[in-house]
C-alpha cells in the first residue's frame, strides 16, 4: 500500500524547481518538500504553498541564528574560507561594526601569501580606524596571528584575524590553518573563541564539502554568507546547517564597510521563495 | 571516459539493470538528480536527457542494453557540449591586441591576468598589463606585484581616474610602444548592477578588444547561467577562463554556461601561482560531472 503523495506532480515539480534553483541540492529540496507535504497536505494552490514554504524555511533557519555581536574584548575571531569568498572584506565590515559599538578591535593580516593581501587590509584598517598588525609578504601566518593576539590582549581588544584563501581539499593549506589555530590557542587559553567561515552565495553544492572540511580542520563556530546582494541565494546553508549544526552569523550584501547584516531568517527565506 | 561509466554503473546495478519502462524511468531520474547536484542547470539537464531518449528510441544494431547506450550517449553529449580541444586566443597577427577580462567579484580575474601574461610571454609575445579596478582596496597594487614578479610592465593606473579614460591612454601607449598584447583587468561586478554593466559595455566600445574573457569560478551554482547571460548581453565575451578547477568541483556550471551561451572555455586556473594555468581540458570536467 503506497500513500498518495501530498502534492500533484506539477506542484511538486514547481516547488522542487524553486529550491534547486536556489542551490538547495536535490536531497535537501526533497526533504523540505516532504516536510511541507506533511504540514500542507492536499493544498495545491501554488501561491499558498510558496507562502507556507517561505514560512517553513524561515522557521527552520531560526534555529541556526548566530550572534554577530558575541565576540568580546580579549577574545579572538578567526576568519577562514576559500579563495575570493569575501574574508578580507568581512574583516573590514566586522571591525567597522564593532568599532561603532565601542568595542576595541585589532586586525591581523595573516594572509601573507597573496599579492597585496596585507595592503588591502591596511587600506581598510585606515578607513575603519582600526590598527592592522602585519608582517612582510611570505612571513609565517601563524606568527602574524600570534602578534595580533598579543597586541589585542595588551589593548583588551577583539583580535580579528584574516587568513589566506585556501581550497578545502588542499591538505597542506588545511594543515597550515590548523597550525594558525594552535598558535592562537598557545597565545591565549581557549582562543580562538570564534571561527567564522565565509561562503560565497553564488556557489553551488561544493559549499557543503567546504563547510565539512573547514569544520573538521578547525572547528567552525559560525558561517558568514557573502554576496547575497547578487543573484545567488545560498540555499546550501540548509543542508550545511542540517548536517553540521553551525549557526549563520551574518551576511554580506555589498562591497562597502557598512554592507554587513546580522542573519535574519525571514529575509533570507523571502529571497529564496 | 571509463570513470564516467563507473560512477553510474553503481546506479545502474542498484536498479537491477533491467530494461523495462519503470526501471528506465528511475535510471533517468537518478542521472537527472546527479547532474543537478553537480550544479548543472535544469534546462540544460532536461535538454541533455531529451536528446538521449531520442537516441535510445532509435534501434541499436549492436543489441546493447538501453542503460549502456544511455551512458555512452551521455558521455558523448557532454563531450560535445564542452567542446573538443580548447580554442586559441583571438589575437591580431600584427599590431597591438587588446584582451579584456571580466566577471563577478572574487572569481580570479586579477590572478588570471597574471597567468595569461606569463602564458603569452612563453609564446614570445611582448605583454603589458593594465589595472582598471580603481575601486577595490589595493587592487592596482595586486596587479603591479604580479607584474613585477613576472617582470612584465604594468600601466601606472591612477585610482582617481575613470577606468575608460585609463584604458584609452594605456591602449594608445601600448600601440606606440608596439606591445603585442595588452591585458585589461576590470573590477569584479554583479551582473545585475546595471550601471557597472553599462561601464563594461562602454569599455568594450572604446577598446574594441580582440578577446573578451569571462572569468568564472568553477564552483558556481545554479545562477551561473543567468549571470553569464547578462555578461553576454553587455559585452559578448569571446572566451571563458574557468578558475579554481583545483577545488575539484563537479563542474555543472561550466557545462550549463557553455551549453546556453556557446562561449568556448579557453583556459582553466588550477591553483594560485602564475604557472597554474592550462588550456581548458573538457575531459577533466566531464569525468567529474558524472562521478
Ligand atoms: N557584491 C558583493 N561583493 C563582495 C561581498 N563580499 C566581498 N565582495 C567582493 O568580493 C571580492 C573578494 O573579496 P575579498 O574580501 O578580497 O575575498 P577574500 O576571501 O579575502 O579573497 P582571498 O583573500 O583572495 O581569498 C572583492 O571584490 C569584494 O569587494 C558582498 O557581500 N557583496
Ligand atoms: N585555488 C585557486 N585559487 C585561485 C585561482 N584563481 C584565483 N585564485 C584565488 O582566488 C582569489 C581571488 O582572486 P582575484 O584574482 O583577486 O579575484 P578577482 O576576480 O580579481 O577579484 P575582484 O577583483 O575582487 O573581483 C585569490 O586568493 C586567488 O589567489 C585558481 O585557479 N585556483
Ligand atoms: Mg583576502
Ligand atoms: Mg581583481
Amino acid at each position: 500500500f503506497r500513500r498518495k503523495p501530498a502534492f500533484d506532480d506539477e506542484t511538486r515539480e514547481q516547488l522542487r524547481e524553486t529550491l534547486i534553483g536556489a542551490d538547495f541540492g536535490t536531497t535537501a529540496a526533497d526533504a523540505v518538500i516532504e516536510a511541507l507535504g506533511r504540514k500542507a497536505r492536499g493544498v495545491n494552490d501554488l501561491d499558498a504553498l510558496l507562502a507556507a514554504l517561505r514560512e517553513a524555511l524561515a522557521e527552520r533557519l531560526a534555529a541556526f541564528v548566530g550572534d554577530v555581536d558575541a565576540p568580546q574584548p580579549g577574545e579572538v575571531v578567526l576568519i577562514v574560507g576559500i579563495n575570493g569568498s569575501g574574508k578580507t572584506t568581512s574583516v573590514a565590515r566586522l571591525a567597522h561594526r564593532w568599532k561603532e559599538q565601542g568595542k576595541p578591535v585589532v586586525i591581523g593580516a595573516a594572509d601573507t601569501f597573496r599579492a597585496a593581501a596585507a595592503e588591502q587590509l591596511e587600506v581598510w584598517g585606515e578607513r575603519v580606524g582600526v590598527r592592522v598588525v602585519r608582517q612582510k609578504a611570505g612571513a609565517d601566518p601563524a606568527a602574524v596571528a600570534f602578534d595580533t593576539v598579543q597586541a589585542a590582549q595588551a589593548a583588551n581588544a577583539i583580535a580579528l584575524i584574516d587568513t589566506a584563501g585556501r581550497i578545502h581539499g588542499d591538505q597542506g593549506l588545511m594543515e597550515e590553518l590548523k597550525k594558525i589555530r594552535r598558535v592562537i590557542g598557545k597565545a591565549v587559553e581557549g582562543a580562538p573563541q570564534h571561527v567564522w567561515l565565509t561562503l560565497d552565495a553564488s556557489q553551488g553544492q561544493t559549499a557543503i564539502e567546504q563547510a565539512r572540511r573547514f569544520h573538521e580542520a578547525v572547528g567552525v563556530t559560525g558561517l558568514i554568507v557573502n554576496k547575497l546582494d547578487g543573484e545567488g541565494m545560498a540555499g546550501f546553508v540548509y543542508p550545511i546547517t542540517e548536517e553540521l549544526g553551525i549557526p549563520i552569523i551574518a551576511i554580506g550584501v555589498g562591497e562597502g564597510m557598512e554592507d554587513l547584516e546580522p542573519f535574519a531568517p525571514e529575509r533570507f527565506a523571502a529571497q529564496i521563495v | 571516459f571509463e570513470r564516467l561509466t563507473e560512477g553510474l554503473t553503481g546506479a545502474l546495478s542498484a536498479l537491477g539493470g533491467r530494461a523495462d519502462d519503470s526501471t528506465r524511468h528511475a535510471f533517468i531520474e537518478t542521472i537527472r538528480d546527479r547532474l543537478l547536484d553537480a550544479d548543472a542547470h535544469p534546462d540544460v539537464v532536461g535538454d541533455l536527457i531529451e536528446r538521449l531518449e531520442n537516441r535510445l528510441s532509435r534501434p541499436d544494431d549492436e543489441g546493447r542494453p538501453a542503460s549502456e547506450r544511455f551512458l555512452t550517449g551521455l558521455e558523448e553529449e557532454i563531450a560535445r557540449i564542452l567542446g573538443g580541444q580548447a580554442e586559441p586566443l583571438r589575437l591580431r597577427s600584427s599590431g597591438t591586441s587588446a584582451v579584456m577580462v571580466v566577471g563577478l567579484q572574487g572569481t580570479g580575474k586579477t590572478t588570471s591576468v597574471g597567468k595569461l601574461a606569463q602564458h603569452l610571454r612563453t609564446q614570445k609575445k611582448n605583454v603589458m598589463l593594465v589595472p582598471l579596478d580603481v575601486k577595490r582596496p589595493a587592487a592596482i597594487e595586486q596587479l603591479q606585484i604580479l607584474g613585477r614578479d613576472l617582470d612584465i610592465p604594468v600601466w601606472d593606473t591612477d585610482a582617481r581616474q575613470k577606468p575608460v579614460k585609463v584604458a584609452r591612454a594605456a591602449l594608445k601607449a601600448a600601440e606606440k610602444q608596439k606591445v603585442d598584447v595588452v591585458i585589461f583587468d576590470t573590477a569584479g561586478r554583479l551582473a545585475i548592477d546595471q550601471e557597472l554593466m553599462r561601464e563594461l559595455t562602454q569599455l568594450r566600445d572604446k577598446l574594441r578588444p580582440q578577446e573578451i574573457l569571462y572569468v568564472m569560478d568553477a564552483m558556481a551554482g545554479q545562477t551561473a547561467v543567468q549571470t553569464a547571460e547578462r555578461f553576454v548581453e553587455a559585452v559578448r565575451p569571446s572566451g571563458m577562463i574557468l578558475t579554481k578547477v583545483d577545488a575539484d568541483p563537479r563542474g555543472g556550471a561550466v557545462l550549463s554556461v557553455r551549453a546556453r551561451t556557446g562561449i568556448p572555455v579557453k583556459f582553466m586556473g588550477v591553483g594560485e601561482k602564475a604557472s597554474d594555468f592550462e588550456p581548458f581540458d573538457p575531459t577533466r570536467i566531464a569525468r567529474r560531472l558524472l562521478d
